[in-house]
């Protein structure tokens, strides 16, 4: 059965979507099933892997709201062995449309229930807030990767986010652990950086990765290519990073 | 009366909150009694302006959910001549309670009317999402002022939020205009900055703000203290951009 994971923070520009689909893609890469579900409005994990969202025929809008099966929207991508479930514009309208649907936070899970058998591995990119798209997908998961940004701002954000996780627990989904927290676009010439990195590993010990992503400019070009880091600058010092947390994941999940 | 402008964007961590505060903060040096209004449940530009936010009493929640006056909530900051109404977590809740409400889009520009005689200037910082908060700020807003991220996924969302304005436009707020982009981080050091802000310009011509903010460390040391930048470290490059920035706004409110 498929390990699912989802990828969450509200606050804006940490790195979630580059941070889903450049893991999905070494996941891939060593050989586990994997399969990438892009569930924010903005689509950037679709595109940041090269779905031309303006070509589709169905996206995640049309599982979750009109109930079409997975399998008819799954979409394989230039990585062999990672498949995407992407998402277009046209889910902005779920979160106004779900609030007042019959199993409004379960839909995502029971979406993905019949294809979890057919991968190892399913990353769940999440938009920057805490409606009703992310709780489908803190419901659908088994654990959480948390990406921090260097940032002061990045901080404040956890609080919050911990209580949400929290109050899924115990009404939504008893099983949700905390996979880990990711730090990202590190800069080892600020001090800022080194002290946030400190601050999160004071308050959450060994949740926090190994891996620290450096910020690194072959990241952000990547998607204007629709490649992801795999593919575009392997060597780079961002792709070996992301190449080292697919590795941490595969190890968290083999300590269990 | 009061310009009111809303700083804009679903995109997130694109300089929303940094833009707002600071383009506030130098707004008032310059003499304007300015307002700036937080509508983002992680309150980023409250605490990065020094609020307290567990010692508050009232926040936005209370105005826009409880119709508590707004003079009520409006708090003095560490600037002369700037207020800020705060925002706390209590607000994340309004998404969801707004959605059945009665003249849900038109909440805030019903509780900042009565203040509008007190100020020159009104600043909105949004949160990273096109939700019913946003939509009420566009409502409210005479202009809007969109930050721009030099990199490649900031001008992917910008279609969308184009399209959600021209909707606004048409039904709810016919006389909103967009006041600028502006174009944040840029990184001098790198060719995707530069080919962003060409794109952008291609596109949007006179639109686009002259002043582009550099990326520049000392913009996110600054909120760790509770300050603008104009306090933090007001000879910085970050802070010489913003200075620039709300000379311009105030150029162009002269022009019309
Ligand atoms: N390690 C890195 N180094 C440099 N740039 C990065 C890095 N990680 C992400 N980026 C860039 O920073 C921006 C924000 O990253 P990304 O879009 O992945 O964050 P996000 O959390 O998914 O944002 P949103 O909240 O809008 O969904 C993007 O332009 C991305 O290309
Ligand atoms: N010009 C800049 N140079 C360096 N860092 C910056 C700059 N502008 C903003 N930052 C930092 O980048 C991060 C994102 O900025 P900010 O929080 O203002 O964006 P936002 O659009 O308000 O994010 P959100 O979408 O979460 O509301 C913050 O940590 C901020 O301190
Ligand atoms: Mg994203
Ligand atoms: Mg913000």
């Amino acid at each position: 059965m498929a390990r699912v994971i989802a990828v969450v923070n509200q606050k804006g520009g940490v790195g979630k979507s580059t941070t889903a689909l450049n893991v999905s893609a070494y996941m891939a890469s060593f050989g586990k099933r994997t399969l990438l579900v892009d569930t924010d409005p903005q689509g950037n994990a679709s595109s940041g892997i090269g779905i031309e969202k303006d070509a589709l025929k169905y996206s995640i809008y049309d599982s979750i709201i009109d109930e079409v099966p997975l399998t008819s929207v799954i979409q394989k991508t230039i990585i062999p062995g990672l498949d995407i479930v992407p998402a277009t514009l046209k889910l902005a309208g779920a979160e106004v449309e779900l609030v007042s649907a019959l199993s409004r936070e379960t839909r995502l899970a029971a979406c993905l229930e019949p294809v979890l058998g057919d991968y190892d591995f399913v990353f769940i990119d999440c938009p920057p807030s805490l409606g009703l798209l992310t709780i489908n997908a803190l419901v659908a998961a088994n654990s959480l990767l948390i990406p921090v940004q260097c940032e002061y701002y990045a901080l404040e954000g956890l609080r919050q986010l911990l209580d949400t996780i929290e109050l899924v627990r115990r009404h939504l989904n008893r099983s949700l652990v905390i996979e880990g927290f990711l730090m990202t676009m590190h800069d080892s010439r600020t001090n800022l950086s080194q002290q946030v990195v400190e601050d999160v590993k004071n308050h959450y010990g060994s949740k926090v990765f190994r891996t620290v992503i450096p910020r690194n400019v072959t990241l952000s070009e990547a998607p204007s290519f629709g490649l992801p880091i795999i593919r575009y600058d392997p060597k780079s010092r961002g792709a070996l990073a992301y190449e080292e947390l697919a590795k941490e994941v595969l190890e968290r999940g083999e300590e269990k």
